[in-house]
């Protein structure tokens, strides 16, 4: 087996190995490994410590780092496990794994509702629900008037929040998404099922063998 | 679709924002 602490160019803040992480996702080494040249990527886009900012990820997915997004903020929140304003790779990979094909559906239910936890409350409520509309419509073209978004806001929060208390917990919100299983579709995203594939120029000489 | 009829969190799924495949674009 080979020693990846050799690389100088892997002792950065936050870097774990690629066998554990492997171990505890959906992830292979030789996937992981593959993920850690996307992670060098994005992560010396601005600033080359190692390490994700959160202008990094949004320069990410919109080409510009001053395009302040409510969604991609929580994101980068749920990603900064450690809450220290950064991204290590560790976070990075563990969080990308709930994305993963095959990561189980309970843990992609889950993350998007602390997605739409806005205030991590423990409870989705009407009002973060209506400023998400109001965010999503002030980055998209889609033009709706006061009543529409309350009518819209109003009959998917009654939908969901069965109980009928104002909120929306985890069960109801298991059960909604359930119904909807569209709801968390961007949930998955296909090209992690096989990086080193779709990704050819992310594929390095693995150090390690997989141990599938 | 008209939006008025669309659910509200599959309105805000399809968000830039959360679109993660970005992240893989070269």
């Amino acid at each position: 087996m080979g020693c990846l602490c050799s690389k100088n160019t892997k002792w950065t803040p936050g870097y774990e190995e690629p066998t554990i992480l492997a171990a505890e996702t959906p992830f292979t080494v030789s996937e992981v490994e593959a993920l850690y040249e996307l992670f060098k990527k994005l992560s010396s886009s601005i600033i080359d410590d190692g390490l994700i900012h959160k202008e990094e990820l949004q320069l990410a997915l919109f080409k510009n780092k001053n395009n302040r997004n409510l969604f991609a903020d929580r994101i980068f929140d749920l990603f900064d496990v450690k809450r220290n304003g950064v991204i290590e790779f560790g976070e990075f990979v563990r969080s990308l794994s709930v994305f993963h094909p095959n990561a189980p559906v309970a843990d992609k239910i889950a993350f998007a509702f602390r997605l739409y936890d806005l205030r991590n409350t423990g409870f989705i409520e009407r009002e973060e629900l209506k400023e998400m509309v109001l965010a999503l419509l002030h980055e998209s073209d889609l033009i709706l008037s006061d009543d529409d978004v309350e009518m819209i806001v109003d009959k998917s929060f009654k939908e969901a929040d069965t109980t009928g208390d104002g909120r929306i917990d985890p069960e109801e919100w298991k059960e909604f998404v359930s119904k909807n299983p569209s709801l968390i579709k961007n949930m998955t995203l296909p090209y992690l099922k096989d990086i080193t594939l779709a990704f050819p120029s992310f594929v390095v000489s693995s150090e390690v063998e997989d141990s599938e | 679709a008209n939006p008025v009829s669309m659910n509200a969190f599959e309105l805000i799924s399809k968000s830039q924002g959360l679109n993660l495949s970005s992240l893989f674009e070269k």
